[in-house]
């Protein structure tokens, strides 16, 4: 699984 | 933040602003895809549940906050508002929902950023179900070949909202070193792909004048 990206846009 | 992807919220927040005025103000349903509105209430009701734990941005919060609230008013007025259920057209919004929906859970099982969260399923869920929903709304306007002139400007300013959400994710490629985001990337890029038609025919129509409305072939 790819890292998890900081979910930061809508 | 990002200039394009300040534009991009903005043209979603109109497109919202353009919905409710038909919707609500003008009273009417015509032209408008009930289930299109439901699918899109459903990608940010299960998107923006992370409104429980995650403070990103005021900006973020406030905004996940009006789109859930500003869907879930449209999905209401068009089930139960008088005037518009009398002009909602309940037999040509037929598009099959559930083969959008449940292909979308299955990926969001399958293709996630984290096999071990459910909220990471969910949020891919949303993430596909939002490339696809516009579909019930495309083909009641393709159905209907006439598109009303506020019903154009909103289809046209939802397309742009993710088009516009494109460059975004170009431009912080560019300029963010181990910035990258497949899943989003080729669901944006679908579903942005799915207004290439309307697009065209919207500019055809526009260049004569705001007002004209948009023929489908």
């Amino acid at each position: 699984p790819e890292e998890e990206e900081e979910k930061d846009e809508l | 933040m990002n200039i394009f992807r300040f534009l991009g919220d903005m043209s979603h927040i109109l497109s919202f602003l353009l919905l409710l005025h038909k919707i609500v103000g003008g009273k009417s349903a015509a032209g408008i895809s009930l289930r299109t509105a439901e699918m899109y209430a459903i990608v940010f009701c299960t998107r923006y549940i992370d409104l429980l734990w995650n403070f990103a941005s005021l900006y973020n919060y406030l905004l996940k906050l009006l789109f859930i609230g500003a869907s879930l008013t449209i999905v209401y007025f068009m089930r139960y508002g008088p005037s518009q259920k009398a002009t909602y057209n309940a037999d040509e919004d037929a598009f099959p929902v559930q083969y959008l929906i449940a292909p979308c859970a299955v990926l969001g099982v399958l293709i996630n950023q984290d096999h071990s969260s459910p909220f990471e399923m969910v949020w891919a869920f949303s993430i596909y179900l939002e490339a696809v929903a516009i579909l019930p709304q495309l083909f009641l306007l393709q159905k209907q070949g006439e598109v009303e002139n506020l019903t154009s400007h909103y289809v046209f300013a939802l397309g742009a909202y993710r088009a516009l959400y494109l460059l975004n994710w170009m431009f912080r490629f560019m300029t963010e070193p181990d910035y990258q985001q497949r899943i989003v990337w080729l669901s944006g890029l679908v579903q942005t792909a799915l207004y290439c038609d309307f697009f065209y025919h919207y500019y055809q129509s526009k260049k004569g004048g705001l007002n004209k409305s948009v023929k489908l072939p």
